[in-house]
């Protein structure tokens, strides 16, 4: 699925 | 990670410690918007929300942790440094950054990957890191003589999410059902709002000259 916590970006 | 999301975080973290060390050495923020430090704390505060649920690497939680406190303790200075406070110059950073923050949390309540309450939060700081760049280029194009530290901090800003452009290009051909419209239209937007700055920086870098945007 594309959202997914946690976001590897800052 | 790859080495256009490292160079863009580091280009980040110098845009942040150039204000840092304006403000603090010289203990002036002349030509700096407070709007803007004020809208990027709160980009900050909504997008690491996650900051003591997850843990990713210790790079990205020394990551987030500088960039919440350097843009509260800005904020903080420019507000409540007996001195720096008197180099802020209220009268010509005058941008009505709330009209910005409304619209933003009303489009991420509408366009966003999932309606949870991180995933909005997550969504609104993308689409204010976008606009908040505005009241300090108004304030710019204000404020006749630019100083370099000014400058400097606004081009390194401008730079850091051009290279998260490219990172996302990379990471869409190396990495599998790598998607993320909202982020990648909203980092496009932000860059694109630099494009102006960008050009005359590079004309005052090229000619040599103090940088000047035109009115």
């Amino acid at each position: 699925s594309q959202s997914k916590f946690p976001k590897d970006e800052l | 990670m790859n080495i256009f999301r490292f160079a863009g975080d580091m280009t980040h973290l110098a845009s942040v410690l150039v204000l840092l060390l304006k403000i603090h050495t010289i203990k002036s923020c002349a030509g700096i918007s407070l709007k803007t430090q004020e809208l990027y704390a709160l980009v900050f505060a909504t997008r690491y929300l996650d900051l003591f649920t997850d843990y990713i690497s210790l790079y990205n939680t020394l990551m987030k942790l500088i960039f919440l406190g350097s843009s509260f303790s800005i904020v903080w200075y420019i507000r409540y440094h007996k001195i720096v406070r008197r180099s802020y110059d209220k009268d010509q950073d005058t941008f009505r950054h709330y009209f910005l923050v409304l619209p933003c949390l009303l489009l991420a309540l509408l366009i966003n990957e999932k309606f949870t309450f991180r995933e909005v939060m997550w969504t609104f700081s993308l689409y204010l890191e976008a606009v908040a760049i505005l009241p300090q280029l108004v304030l710019l194009q204000r404020t006749r003589n630019i100083d370099n530290l000014t400058g400097q901090y606004v081009f390194l800003l401008g730079a850091y999410r051009a290279l998260y452009i490219l990172n996302w290009i990379y990471r869409y051909f190396t990495e599998p059902h790598y998607v993320h419209w909202i982020t990648w239209i909203s980092g496009l937007v932000q860059t694109l709002l630099y494009a102006d700055f960008f050009y005359y920086y590079f004309q005052s870098w090229k000619n040599n000259v103090k940088l000047e945007l035109p009115a």
